[in-house]
């Protein structure tokens, strides 16, 4: 991916996203 | 803002993801997804009491060239990922064009393709296993991370309970 660079600050906002989604509650309504 | 997604690098950043899955079927180009059964294969792996061994085998793993095979296992795989979508996770994705799954078995679409891979992606980080599935994307290459999280915020924009 030539527009992304690896730098602190994109490795923040990866690692909030995904630990966002972790935490995000999903799934079945049953 | 949802950036916006380039949907042939989608292609080759969720191939890398679909590797991960280590299924029985090769997949190591764009082209080995196109007949529809790594797909229907990394769905078992994903939920196996929804995409069980019933719903598997109406995906034939023998279609060779024949495009129109293909998109007949397309189509059931597009149909599997809607059905589960709605009565597992009780959501439903709004404005997302379903891919054009004839563009996928006649000539190797790679953007269609990205955009069923999009779908596929989805059901693993919303599933009960979600946290299993997060924590490979998040040992994968940054690149492909971004990649991913672009393809996932894209579907959150449209999703609806």
């Amino acid at each position: 991916n030539p527009q992304f660079r690896s730098t602190a600050a994109n490795e923040g906002v990866l690692a909030n996203f995904f630990n966002s989604l972790l935490s995000k509650k999903t799934g079945s309504p049953g | 803002n949802v950036a916006t997604v380039d949907r042939v690098e989608l292609c080759e950043s969720l191939l890398t993801w679909i590797q991960t899955f280590n299924v029985d079927s090769p997949c190591q180009t764009v082209e080995d997804l196109t007949n529809g059964v790594v797909m229907a294969q990394v769905l078992q792996k994903i939920d196996p009491s929804f995409f069980d061994e019933n719903w598997m085998s109406k995906v034939k793993t023998e279609v060779g060239d024949n495009w129109r095979l293909k998109v007949s296992n397309l189509k059931k795989v597009i149909k599997g990922i809607l059905d589960y979508n709605h009565q597992v996770l009780g959501q439903q994705i709004n404005d997302f064009a379903i891919p054009d799954v004839n563009l996928i078995g006649e000539i190797s679409d790679a953007a269609e393709l990205g955009r069923m891979l999009q779908l596929i992606l989805s059901c693993a980080v919303n599933c009960e296993q979600k946290h299993e599935y997060i924590q490979t994307i998040m040992g994968m290459e940054e690149s492909v991370q971004h990649v991913v999280m672009t393809a996932i915020q894209e579907l959150m924009s449209k999703e609806t309970p």
